[in-house]
């Protein structure tokens, strides 16, 4: 049901995320992650787990694009948010210039 | 309107850049905006300083109280025109290098500015005006929800629900008119979008989404800038 070419054939629980472990590892290598504690380690191997399954719920939510491991993927959606994004959440100001309508034909 | 347009092909984009665990994404939208209004005003391109609006941009939206550029924690592309305007303009990136922390004084030289701002003016939302005002003067200046970017990697991001909450600054810099999606069986049509999380992420540093359905509201907070030749 979730793709027309390729059947899945493995369960969806997140105790069958394949090799998280080795995911994990090739993670820190790639992005030169380090952590101070073991308990830090295991926080961020939860949270990168629990983006694993992010990853996969976006990929279904966007099939036209390819998403997975990322720089991003040992922090929260809220670590995230702090720390990479920063637009005021903020409209438009209503007494800004509008620009010109601009002729699109030809 | 070209069917395919992309400001890289015609040299008004400068490198991605990397903004760092820091709140700033506004600061390298505006500039990235404004590095392309100066490429077309004088046929230079210069990099520009994000670290400038980082210390010395306070600048508040008149009609929301609290709502101030305020570096790591934030801001607004148009109010940080408004500080450009208001400053005389912005010093080069090398003269005034980003360090991605704020609180630091402002080390803002007037003799050194490199780019003015004429005016700004934010572009319905209309997606033709928008590629319309992209073509005609440069990279604009764009809000998006930033939910899916934390697992992109590439392709065309055309999410069947995301959000219109704006949380992040970027640079839209190109269209293109079709990308072949698989499970649509289409073409789409997608914006091409600078990103300042460095290289290593997206598409070296780029975001592909589709255009036609404001998906994740990246057409509901466009803003165009002119500059003036200063130097």
């Amino acid at each position: 049901e979730d793709d027309l070419l390729i059947r899945q054939v493995v369960p969806d629980a997140e105790e069958h995320l394949l090799n998280a472990e080795h995911h994990f590892s090739a993670f820190k290598a790639k992005f030169g992650r380090t952590y101070a504690t073991q308990e830090e380690h295991d926080h961020r191997f939860r949270i990168f787990k629990n983006n694993l399954l992010r990853a996969k719920s976006h990929q279904k939510l966007d099939p036209s694009a390819v998403h997975g491991v990322t720089k991003f993927s040992d922090l929260t959606p809220a670590e995230f948010r702090r720390q990479f994004l920063g637009l005021k959440p903020l409209l438009l100001p209503t007494d800004a210039q509008k620009a010109p309508i601009l002729p699109t034909n030809d | 309107l070209p069917s395919d347009f992309d400001w890289r092909d015609h040299g008004a984009v400068t490198g991605v850049k990397n903004q760092g665990s820091c709140g700033s994404c506004w600061s390298f939208s505006a500039v990235g905006a404004l590095e392309g209004a100066h490429f077309l005003s004088t046929g230079e391109l210069v990099s520009l300083s994000e670290q400038q609006l980082v210390d010395c941009d306070h600048e508040c939206d008149p009609e929301e109280r609290g709502a101030c550029d305020s570096g790591c924690n934030g801001g607004l592309m148009t109010t940080a025109f408004e500080y450009s305007l208001k400053a005389g303009g912005l010093m080069r990136e090398n003269d005034y290098p980003y360090t991605g922390r704020d609180r630091g004084p402002c080390k803002f030289d007037k003799s050194k500015i490199a780019a003015s701002v004429a005016n700004f003016s934010v572009v319905s939302l209309d997606e033709e005006q928008i590629a319309a005002n992209l073509v005609k003067n440069g990279p604009l200046a764009v809000g998006i929800n930033a939910v899916f970017m934390q697992t992109y990697i590439g392709g065309v991001s055309c999410p069947y629900i995301c959000g219109k909450h704006l949380d992040h600054g970027v640079l839209l810099v190109g269209y293109g008119a079709g990308a072949y999606a698989p499970i649509r069986l289409k073409e789409k049509p997608f914006w091409i979008i600078k990103n300042s999380w460095g290289e290593s992420w997206g598409e070296n540093g780029y975001y592909k989404i589709c255009r036609g359905h404001n998906v994740c509201g990246v057409d509901s907070m466009v803003s165009t800038v002119a500059a003036i030749h200063t130097s």
